[in-house]
């Protein structure tokens, strides 16, 4: 799906 | 990493600093709400715990240990260091009302049902409103001093650059989370009210005092 954990963010 | 991400995460940072420096030289924390730099440390523990189980970059460990350690800090200044010049008559916000529904809220709606995922989830709906205690001391007292003002809006500077950055990754990245966006929405809305009043007043050289 289109949905993505932004984890990667602060 | 795109400039809208890169100068929010510059903001942010500029805010704590901002903070911690006015509270050092002073040798004051008054007008400061400890209870939003309570949550704040709050948010930022529940949201970190993943530099335990996973690397993404030297900037982005080095960023979020930078973070929790300012956080702490800054709590440690305000309820131990310098105590006495807290004005915990001031800072009456009930943080309870913040805390309970926003984690009812990050155990029904979140993107995993597992611990982490959903202290991440808490961390990211409180952070949206950690700041209410702040507000709710200005305009009990009716003013801040403009040091203050410069801290909350580099923090709301950081919110709304974070909105630009996550369009940009809609577009270019096909990049998407409901949960951050909605959340980064509400929190920048909450500093709407101010950033009228820092331009109109502040940046006019005025201290930002409210009518009586």
């Amino acid at each position: 799906h289109h949905l993505v954990n932004t984890k990667d963010e602060l | 990493m795109n400039i809208f991400r890169l100068t929010g995460d510059l903001s942010h940072l500029a805010a704590i600093i901002i903070l911690l420096l006015k509270i050092w030289k002073t040798r004051s924390c008054a007008g400061i709400s400890g209870k939003s730099q309570l949550l704040f440390a709050l948010v930022f523990t529940t949201r970190y715990l993943d530099l335990f189980t996973s690397f993404i970059s030297l900037y982005n460990t080095s960023m979020k240990l930078i973070y929790v350690a300012c956080s702490y800090a800054t709590v440690y200044l305000i309820y131990m260091k310098f105590k006495a010049t807290y004005d915990g008559n001031h800072d009456t916000f009930r943080v309870e009302f913040l805390v309970v529904p926003v984690g009812g809220l990050s155990f029904l709606v979140n993107h995993d049902f597992s611990p982490l995922e959903i202290l991440w989830t808490f961390s990211i709906y409180l952070e949206s409103v950690a700041i209410l205690p702040q507000l709710f001391m200005i305009s009990k007292t009716g003013e801040a001093e403009t040091i203050t003002t410069h801290y909350l809006f580099f923090l709301g500077l950081y919110r709304a650059l974070y909105l630009i950055n996550w369009i940009w990754r809609y577009y270019f990245e096909g990049f998407f989370d409901l949960i951050a966006v909605v959340a980064g929405v509400v929190q920048t809305i909450l500093y709407c009210d101010f950033f009228y009043l820092y331009v109109t007043k502040v940046l006019k050289g005025k201290k930002l005092s409210l009518p009586a």
